[in-house]
């Protein structure tokens, strides 16, 4: 066989995202690399793909890991997945608030416990007893994501990571009453 | 959201997705990530990963979608993923990235861009947010 990979961020872009804030669209990233060099290397498909969305989510430009949006207390709940396609092993980490990379996380839940999905005080109970990287939940709090927040708040609505193109006749102006330009870049 | 989905030499497929979910959402929300067959899933045939609307994806069990249209339609990896996109979302709006067994890679969104890069063996290399 030969090897393959694909990365993506948020489904939804602004059209009218600045061009300094499209240069991940232009350039391999980083990750994008790393993971040929892992599949070049021979490494399995699942370590790869762990390896990958590691460093995106060390990338506060996403919503994930670092960057995460906020819930509407002001904190943050992360959630992964991973599934390893030979053997269909999967595991799965939902409302998680202190790991600082939720994949390798839901990896130690398929790969280290009898289950295939962990969440909230039981997903931070296990994280602990396997000893994995615990951050203060400052770490993955940005300003960018504190605004956003503010303003859903004001507006008293949702802020989807993704924005709708004109052919589905939405305003290009407007969605769901709120300027289409505060919606999160991703 | 980010994801990757990845097949190795030996033809063996993987996907994993992380999120933060959506801003101002109400504590204790589960979105499409973590529910593996709704924004992740991979097994002989493919790997998926999504991204968008989660309520969405997780009613039309999307990632899993593309695999059991592979699987019991017999359809290509392309032909499935736009098939999940254009016929199973409903009015919901996600896109998603796909590798085959074979070393294949595809895409699909309704939303107005997605962030993604993919690249295989034979030097193909992509890296796009439009359509």
């Amino acid at each position: 066989s030969k090897w393959a990979i694909a990365v993506h961020g948020g489904a939804g872009v602004d059209p009218n995202l600045p061009l300094e804030r499209q240069g991940g669209g232009n350039a391999p990233p980083p990750c994008l690399a790393a993971g040929i060099a892992a599949l070049q290397s021979g490494e399995p498909a699942v370590d790869a793909v762990e390896l990958v969305v590691r460093e995106m989510e060390s990338d506060p430009f996403f919503n994930a890991g670092r960057g995460s949006v906020l819930t509407r207390n002001g904190t943050v709940e992360m959630e992964a997945s991973i599934m390893d396609g030979n053997g269909r092993l999967c595991g799965a980490v939902s409302g998680v608030s202190t790991v600082k990379n939720p994949i390798s996380l839901a990896r130690l839940v398929m790969e280290r416990s009898p289950h295939s999905y962990l969440a909230f005080q039981g997903a931070e109970e296990f994280a602990r007893q396997q000893g994995v990287e615990i951050m203060d939940e400052s770490y993955f709090i940005t300003e960018a994501n504190v605004s956003m927040l503010k303003l859903a708040k004001q507006a008293n609505s949702i802020l989807y990571d993704y924005k709708v193109p004109d052919t589905f006749g939405v305003s290009a102006v407007l969605m769901n009453g709120l300027p289409i330009a505060i919606y999160a870049p991703e | 959201t980010v994801g990757c989905t990845a097949v190795d030499k030996y033809g063996r497929c993987a996907a994993a997705t992380s999120t933060g979910g959506l801003m101002n959402k109400i504590n204790g929300r589960i979105g499409d990530s973590p529910l593996i067959g709704s924004g992740t899933y991979a097994c002989r045939d493919c790997a998926v990963s999504c991204t968008g609307e989660g309520e969405a994806i997780i009613r039309a069990t999307l990632a899993r979608d593309v695999a059991a249209l592979m699987e019991y339609k017999g359809m290509g990896l392309k032909e499935a993923v736009d098939c999940a996109i254009k016929e199973k979302l409903d009015k919901g709006f996600a896109g998603l990235i796909a590798v085959s067994a074979k070393g294949e890679v595809a895409y699909g969104f309704n939303t107005s861009g997605m962030f993604r890069a993919c690249a295989d063996e034979d030097g193909f290399m992509e890296v796009a947010i439009w359509e």
